[in-house]
């Protein structure tokens, strides 16, 4: 792992003597190389061991009797810091709070939709799901499975357009005394402007006060793209990254909230309904740091 | 995308960018420039469009020449289709269903994701646009007992394939890939040499991951093919040059959509030549 790495390159220059600037850079290419392998972005990872280098110079990383570990601290603490500074608030404020679903395809959101059901209906709010995927087959079927298994309603209309379900979801949950919607999207690709424009639509009906970007933790370089996209036209108020029960090194995480600049809410780890979990940034640092 | 440039460090790097950001990985890209930059030295090269042509060569050279989904010479033909949670296998095998119907074919699909919510009913919709049989027991029934059966229905209806849907699961999970083992044992103790294909469907957008996959599906079920789904975005897939190179694993088939269509076959020099537009 790196931390091995790192060691091994002090551990040859300073058998040589006084380490230089130029070690450092060494160290830097063995960081730079960690986190490729971890599938950050190339981009990001450029600017990211740039402001490694900047700390390593300045912390005086060569007088360090330990400069391995003082680097690896530093990548650390870069890493944890870039994908920290904010808690896992869910914003429910609102009577009816709507929490809206968007992502790729099989990213986890139907899943996800139903792991929020359980979790604020745990919390004494009485949730509706919304089954807003009238495209991939028995989308509508996998949703109420979920909410049954959850004790959660579905809202669902059958041969209708999303928004016109949304509007309609909408209404039934304010004459059934529903305080939070939570929908569920179809998975698009980003570069469909039609269902992207569709996504647009939507939230101009919902005004939700959670717009979540589901994220699949083993996405490679092209995630960046992809949040990018999705951030563009929506404005997502957060991001929750799935599938981090295997052991994909998850550099996605770093390189989406680099370039989206919005927090990761949740993480979840498991297909079952009770695996979702607030996102916690160090875990994630040193997870990418394998 | 190097026309009319020179050769410089500048472009070996910016070569080197387009290679990672296509998942090509950190490894199987730093090998590929240090041939490219030997081949270019021995051929004496001097322009950006040549080092382009070269690179795609050295490229289409890993992934080998088109392998193609070939029928078995016995039937039925049982096709076993695995991979981790929601890369695109449910849909594959209904793509697959199709084009094997409209060949004349008589397709049996087997609901072998007796765990995921409304998983049969997802598959029991692509049996009909694919005019397939379906079968499949309750929610929560024993997976091997579904393949059972559908080997049976297969010998007994004289069905030219058999495609078995499985559940996603990550390959992390040892318990899930004994499942698998099981379900692979089931289907060769009831029809020699079957399954004659295990497909492992991949997403493109995947990482470095995919290697890891693709190791221990191999491993688990002796995986023969790669069904790359979703290039229809803009992920590039690379990552099945590292399996190719490590594995011997090639892609057969792409996934291009969510149609019925959107299935094709996999060819290397499109394939490389995609990497670079
Ligand atoms: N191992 C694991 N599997 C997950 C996790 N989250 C979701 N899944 C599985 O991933 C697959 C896809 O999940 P879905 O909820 O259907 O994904 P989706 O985004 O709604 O898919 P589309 O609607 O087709 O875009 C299913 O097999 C889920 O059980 C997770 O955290 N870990
Ligand atoms: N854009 C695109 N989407 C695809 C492609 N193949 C599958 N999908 C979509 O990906 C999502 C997941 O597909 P599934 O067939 O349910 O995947 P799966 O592997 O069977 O999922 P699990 O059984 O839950 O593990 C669905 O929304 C599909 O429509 C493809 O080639 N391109
Ligand atoms: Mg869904
Ligand atoms: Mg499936």
């Amino acid at each position: 792992n790196l931390a091995e790495k790192l060691q091994n390159t002090f551990t040859n220059l300073k058998r040589r003597g006084k380490l230089t600037e130029k070690d450092v850079e060494l160290a830097l290419k063995e960081v730079r190389l960690a986190l490729l392998e971890a599938d950050v972005n190339y981009k990001v990872v450029k600017t990211f061991t740039e402001k490694v280098r900047t700390r390593a110079v300045g912390e005086e990383v060569l007088k360090s009797l330990t400069p391995a570990q003082q680097v690896i601290k530093i990548v650390y603490d870069e890493l944890t810091a870039l994908m920290g500074g904010s808690t896992a608030q869910l914003d429910l404020s609102h009577s009816p709070s709507v929490i809206m679903l968007v992502g790729l395809q099989g990213a986890g959101k139907t899943t996800t939709a139903g792991k929020l059901a359980k979790s604020i209906k745990e919390k004494g709010r009485k949730p509706l799901l919304v089954a807003c995927d009238i495209y991939r087959p028995a989308a509508i079927k996998q949703l109420q499975v979920v909410g049954s298994q959850v004790g959660v309603e579905v809202f669902s209309l059958e041969g209708q357009k999303p928004t016109t379900i949304a509007q309609a979801a909408y209404k039934y949950s304010n004459q059934n005394g529903f305080d939070v919607l939570i929908i569920d999207t179809a998975g698009r690709l980003h570069i469909d402007d039609e269902l992207m424009q569709e996504l647009v639509d939507l939230k101009k009906i919902l005004s939700p006060q959670e717009l979540f970007f589901v994220a699949d933790a083993m996405t490679g370089q092209d995630a960046v793209n992809v949040a990018d996209s999705f951030n563009q036209r929506l404005d997502i108020t957060g991001v929750i990254l799935t599938k981090l029960d295997g052991d994909a090194r998850g550099g996605a995480a770093l390189s989406i909230r680099e370039v989206v600049g919005k927090p990761i809410k949740y993480a979840s780890f498991g297909e079952k309904l009770d695996s979702l979990e607030p996102f916690h940034p160090d875990r994630m640092a040193s997870r990418i740091l394998g | 995308v190097l026309k009319g440039k020179s050769l410089s460090p500048e472009l070996f790097e910016e070569l080197e960018e387009i290679l990672i950001s296509a998942d090509i990985g950190v490894g199987s890209t730093m090998e590929i420039i240090e041939n490219l930059k030997l081949r270019c030295a021995k051929e004496k090269i001097t322009s950006g469009d040549e080092v382009e042509e070269i690179l795609k060569d050295e490229m289409a050279k890993l992934l080998g020449e088109k392998e193609q989904l070939k029928p078995a010479p016995t039937t039925p033909w049982v096709i076993m289709v695995v991979g981790v949670n929601g890369v695109g296998k449910t849909t594959t095998i209904g793509k697959l269903a199709a084009k094997f119907g409209e060949e004349g074919k008589k397709v049996i699909l087997a609901a072998g994701d007796t765990f995921r919510a409304a998983a049969a009913e997802q598959l029991e919709i692509w049996a009909k646009r694919s005019k397939a049989q379906l079968i499949r027991h309750e929610e929560g029934s024993d997976p091997a007992a579904v393949a059972y059966d559908a080997v049976q229905a297969a010998k007994n209806r004289k069905a030219d394939i058999l495609i078995i849907d499985t559940a996603g699961r990550l390959h992390t999970k040892t318990n899930l890939m004994e499942e698998l083992k099981k379900i692979r044992r089931v289907i060769s103790r009831e029809i020699e040499n079957a399954p004659q294909d295990v497909l492992l469907v991949l997403d493109a957008t995947t990482g470095q991951n995919g290697l890891n996959q693709a190791k221990v599906f191999k491993e688990a079920t002796e995986v023969n093919g790669i069904v790359l789904t979703k290039l229809d975005g803009t992920s590039k897939g690379g990552i099945v040059i590292a399996i190719k190179k490590e594995l011997s694993l090639p892609v057969k088939l792409i996934g291009v959509g969510e149609g019925i269509e959107d299935l094709q076959e996999f060819d290397p020099k499109d394939f490389v030549n995609a990497l670079f537009s």
